[in-house]
């Protein structure tokens, strides 16, 4: 099994659901992160002052696939977060050892 | 042997008397001691671990739980010790370092008594419990240094903290059994002889946990100073582990100057049922000493 | 060496962390999270009409481990976070290759 | 390629940048997250009683690196988060099997 973690613009969030729901995705996990890189961050008014805070709110997501779903729910997930501008972010892949649902106690592909 | 008694109980009182004393003022450096107490010689609680005035911790704690084991059993019990050591980790002490808890857990998890050999025990963990060790074994240093290498490998296995649990159990039965201050300088260069590490002239003022630093940090100011009270004052206000090398230099002030060299207002604001079960324990462990005729 | 990444019910934290505590294992990080799964979201107001909040909170705690702990870690943590119910959540096991304890320098099992 | 997580006291965030823009590394991700440890949280008042807050607020950094930066990355990081004071943190080193660049699919070593 592999953990796909991708870092995405937070108004992406629902297309990312919506477009891993259409292919039987339904199950993740999602954090409020703060994102360093290339993509500037805004300008915000302090004391009267114009500053640029140099990160940029993204969104996490960490979706569990059994090995045979990587390479489909990694092409979902970068064809509804892409907007094509800088700061659209990234997809890691990790390898994952062992599963288990806290639940059951399944382990492996019937835990996820 | 009323006078051996005192300096036992002293021994083990100093240990808590240090271990409060010096809580304090653990992992500052000498400039910050200075400039937030002056000269530190008060027990208020407080440091790092937000003690209450005359609280103990691990160096203390640990000790007594050899105590209880070898009492209990009425001599050498290495697994009653470790499960003592299992039951108060399970109780979250108000602190516990990282090399003894992962002794302790693999004692707990696996039933290991040894933990294997590794460049990264050379701690002083094992040495700040020492007192009762040299206590229960009193009048027999063959036996003090085998089972000071025993209670020490439930969580450090390297040569230094080995080395310093004999050296240091050594200095204070001899002060127990009434060496003089000249006897128990040799006894140190002695020590220092054989292990380098332990060289305390000149003095650079390193007190941390390294087991090199505190047994330097313990010898520099027991020897540099005349009675019990300067002889702590000294060793808490270097910083650095201060709780330890407190208790340490606790360990041998106590079992040299004896009952009456203690502070007494030190021994008022120590928490009162730790300090009648160390001195309960400390006349306990000396009855079952070889010293008071058993064997 | 291991890490044990468990998402689980915010209000078993407390559990979980006594339970580990009883088998000596008091280090570890947590973050908050919102999970997506099977367990449906609890009904808002807004606006006059109801609508199901889509996402749960949830409670991410990440342990490393040694090998020869994560047996027992596992069981652990899975014993105390289940409630029986859905979205108790799961548990990863990923491989860890090093771990550095910044206050010493110290690497690998010393580290942790 | 591997992962760089380091959980570290959340006032060094700034510096830990610094000295990782000074080696050429600027993308990475950090979060808010709570650290359980020996390092002691602070003392709050409760029915009239003080005591111990049992977590600290940390940050975590995630940082996907190239293999051969490794070894720098970490140094960089341990040297710049260090205090010597209890709680510093800790650095974990995972492997990543990919990476993609949302914006332009690029993969691997481009995609970083
Ligand atoms: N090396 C990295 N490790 C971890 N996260 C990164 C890394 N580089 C970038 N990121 C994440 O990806 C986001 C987008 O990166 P950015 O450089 O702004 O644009 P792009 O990915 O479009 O080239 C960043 O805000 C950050 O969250
Ligand atoms: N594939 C997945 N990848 C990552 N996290 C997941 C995945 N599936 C579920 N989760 C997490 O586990 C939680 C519980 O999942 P859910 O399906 O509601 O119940 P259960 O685990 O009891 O079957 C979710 O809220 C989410 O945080
Ligand atoms: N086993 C662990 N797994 C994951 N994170 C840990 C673990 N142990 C400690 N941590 C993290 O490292 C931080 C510092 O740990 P702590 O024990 O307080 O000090 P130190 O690392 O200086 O010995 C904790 O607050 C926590 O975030
Ligand atoms: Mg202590
Ligand atoms: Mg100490």
């Amino acid at each position: 099994m592999k953990k796909i973690e991708a870092i995405i613009k937070p108004f992406k969030l629902d297309e990312v659901k919506e477009s891993l729901n259409d292919i039987g995705v339904q199950g993740m996990t999602v954090s409020e992160v703060k994102g360093f890189g290339r993509q500037k961050g805004h300008t915000e008014l302090y004391r009267g002052a114009e500053y640029v805070v140099d990160f940029l709110p993204k969104i996490k997501l960490e979706i569990i696939v059994p090995d045979d779903l990587v390479a489909q729910v990694v092409e979902v997930v970068e064809k509804s977060a892409r907007t094509g501008r800088i700061g659209d972010g990234k997809i890691f892949v990790t390898n994952v050892e062992e599963v288990i649902r806290i639940r059951t106690g399944e382990r492996g592909l019937d835990a996820i | 042997m009323a006078d051996v008694l005192s300096r036992a109980r002293a021994a083990f009182l100093g240990v808590a008397v240090g271990d409060a004393l010096g809580a304090t003022t653990e992992y500052l450096m000498p400039e910050e001691i200075r400039r937030l107490h002056g000269v530190h010689d008060r027990i208020v609680g407080g440091g790092w671990l937000h003690l209450a005035p005359g609280q103990v911790t691990d160096d203390t704690e640990m000790s007594l739980c050899i105590a209880r084991a070898v009492i209990d059993a009425g001599g050498w019990d290495l697994p009653g010790i470790a499960d003592r050591f299992a039951r108060w980790m399970k109780g979250k002490p108000v602190d516990l370092g990282a090399t003894c808890r992962r002794g302790i857990r693999d004692y707990l998890l696996k039933g290991q008594l040894e933990t294997p050999p590794n460049e990264w025990d050379a701690g002083n963990g094992a040495a700040m419990r020492m007192v009762p060790v040299a206590l229960c074994t009193l009048g027999d240093e063959e036996r003090m240094a085998r089972l000071a290498v025993a209670q020490a490998r439930i969580t450090h296995n390297h040569p230094l903290s080995d080395a310093a649990c004999a050296g240091l159990g050594r200095m204070v039965q001899r002060a127990i059994l009434g060496a003089s201050r000249a006897q128990l300088r040799a006894a140190a260069e002695e020590l220092c002889a054989r292990t380098p590490a332990f060289r305390f002239e000149p003095y650079r003022g390193e007190a941390s946990g390294y087991v090199g630093d505190t047994v330097r940090t313990v010898f520099h100011h027991f020897f540099g100073t005349g009675n019990f009270r300067d002889c702590l004052v000294a060793t808490v206000n270097q910083g650095g582990d201060a709780d330890t090398t407190g208790a340490i230099a606790g360990m041998i002030a106590g079992a040299h100057y004896g009952r009456k060299g203690i502070p007494e207002r030190w021994l008022r604001r120590l928490d009162r049922r730790v300090r009648d079960e160390v001195e309960a324990a400390a006349g306990r462990l000396v009855a079952l000493s070889p010293a008071a005729g058993n064997d």
